[in-house]
């Protein structure tokens, strides 16, 4: 665990905090993409199957109970997310602008999880599957900001949340790169493509939003 | 990477 790390994990907790705060205060989904919360459950589910599996045998530190408590709080926050979009909040979601296909997205990725992984088994193509998801998990949430062309200043701190969180990511592998001599090609290669995804996003959150001016696409 | 493949990131 370093700063890096500790603060990633933080700001995307915040991210999730922001989502929640914004669908209470506005009592609306609107300019949320049920989609990308949809994915990102999947993603949680694939990847944290773990929790399922005995801990008896492992050797208890800190840090396992640190990642059995923030993967709690990541499925089921997700979980609650989706039951307010299909449920609480439905009538402010509006599908007609969240129309990305994201079938495509999940043979693509299930496609390679079988093609690259580190082992070939269930568990593993599951987590390398979660991996390779997570990274293009927000397409459907851009596309629909692209469709919209603008969105709530709420919103625009929760994507920005939630990109800047997996570029901290970055900087923690180059830590222990260094440090650990840790390396790991698909996260690494996935963390790269999921923070370049938010390039044009955070070009347009830095000039407009930071300065206090609407969300809009140029 | 080491042979006991421990994902310790979340």
């Amino acid at each position: 665990m370093n700063v890096f790390r500790i603060s990633a994990d933080l700001l995307h907790l915040l991210s999730i905090f922001i989502l929640l705060l914004k669908m209470q205060k506005t009592r609306s989904v609107a300019g949320i993409s049920f989609k990308t919360q949809l994915l990102y459950t999947i993603v949680f589910i694939a990847r944290y199957l773990d929790l399922f599996e005995s801990h008896a045998e492992k050797s208890f530190e800190l840090v396992t109970l640190y990642n059995i408590v923030m993967k709690i709080i990541f499925i089921s926050s997700s979980v609650y997310t989706l039951y307010l979009m299909k449920k609480k909040f439905r009538a402010t979601y509006d599908p007609n602008t969240d129309t990305f296909r994201i079938e495509y997205l999940l043979a693509l990725c299930l496609f390679l999880a079988l093609m690259f992984n580190y082992r070939f088994t269930v568990m593993e193509v599951l987590w390398t599957f979660s991996i390779y998801l997570e990274a293009v998990a927000i397409l459907p949430q851009l596309f629909m900001l692209s469709r919209t062309g603008e969105a709530e200043t709420i919103t625009t701190h929760y994507l920005f949340a939630l990109g800047f969180y997996r570029a901290i990511y970055l900087l923690n592998w180059i830590w222990r790169f260094h440090m650990e001599d840790y390396v790991d090609w698909i996260v690494w290669i996935s963390g790269a493509v999921q923070t370049a995804l938010y390039s044009d996003f955070f070009y347009i959150y830095y000039k407009k939003v930071l300065h206090g001016e609407k969300f809009v696409l140029p | 990477r080491d042979e006991k493949n421990v994902k310790d990131e979340l």
